[in-house]
């Protein structure tokens, strides 16, 4: 799991989501990946107890933008003791929608014929940054002015020894596009834009001193409370 | 001309970004 190379998306690599202990004997790990805007919660579900496991099922609690199973959860054959299935479930965002804190915790119950057990997960912001994020340049410099300074927040993404273009074309793979490009006095600054699936744009500057291993990211969106969740997303898309 | 007028907007921006 995972990749490393430019233009491909970031996916973190699975965790441990629900111990066994916590679940008789039912251990879900996973992560969540965006595949040219498909969302999944890929899943391992391993049976840790001395008994078959089946009549699986998944469901999740309003969440603060919508996120909910596609399909229901298919597990083809009853799971025997120490077996392991690997599980793709597609997900969209037209659930039930709460603002909940933290803004990316996703709370999920899953059930099997032993009970049912809860756990809570936090997903990358950037499994929500749709295909057209791409904002049209006269856009992004009308809606950056209108924006107001309050609402901009800045952060510094460490040891990131890459090229403007490289982290361009990193960022491009999952969906962060690049508007335009300028040089001043030595330092490289990228105008980029994205887009939420509930239609929220957000904008930003990054900025690359050639030389020095440190990036400097300015966001700007009309939500500011998005801001430091789309910088965890820069940070991992550009160290992955 | 119209894109030529984009592409100065955003020198500008970039110029008053790092020399505000």
């Amino acid at each position: 799991v995972g990749s490393g190379r430019l233009g491909q998306p970031a996916v973190a690599p699975r965790t441990v989501w629900l111990p066994a202990m916590k679940a008789k004997g039912l251990e879900i790990s996973g992560t969540f990946s965006r595949q040219v805007g498909t969302i999944s919660m890929d899943l391992l579900l391993t049976n840790k107890a001395l008994q078959v496991m089946s009549d699986f099922a998944i469901q999740f609690n309003r969440n603060s933008f919508g996120l909910a199973p596609a399909a229901p959860l298919q597990i083809h054959a009853p799971l025997a003791p120490n077996q392991t299935v690997e599980i793709s479930l597609p997900l969209n965002t037209v659930g039930s929608v709460m603002k909940m804190e933290p803004l990316n915790n996703l709370q999920v119950a899953v059930k099997n014929n032993i009970d049912v057990f809860y756990f809570s997960t936090l997903y990358p912001l950037h499994i929500l940054f749709v295909e057209d994020g791409k904002m049209e340049r006269q856009m992004f410099l009308a809606t950056w002015k209108d924006i107001p300074n309050e609402n901009e927040a800045q952060f510094q993404i460490k040891e990131c020894p890459l090229s403007a273009d490289a982290v361009s074309s990193k960022l491009q793979g999952s969906n962060i596009f690049t508007v335009a490009k300028r040089n001043v006095e030595g330092q490289d600054m990228l105008y980029q834009s994205l887009k939420l699936t509930n239609g929220i744009w957000v904008l930003a500057e990054l900025r690359i001193q050639p030389g020095s291993p440190g990036l400097m990211l300015s966001v700007k969106c009309r939500a500011p409370e998005v801001s430091p969740y789309v910088y965890q997303a820069y940070e991992t898309i550009v160290k992955n | 001309e119209m894109d030529d007028g984009l592409e100065e907007a955003f020198s500008r921006l970039a110029q008053s970004r790092t020399n505000p």
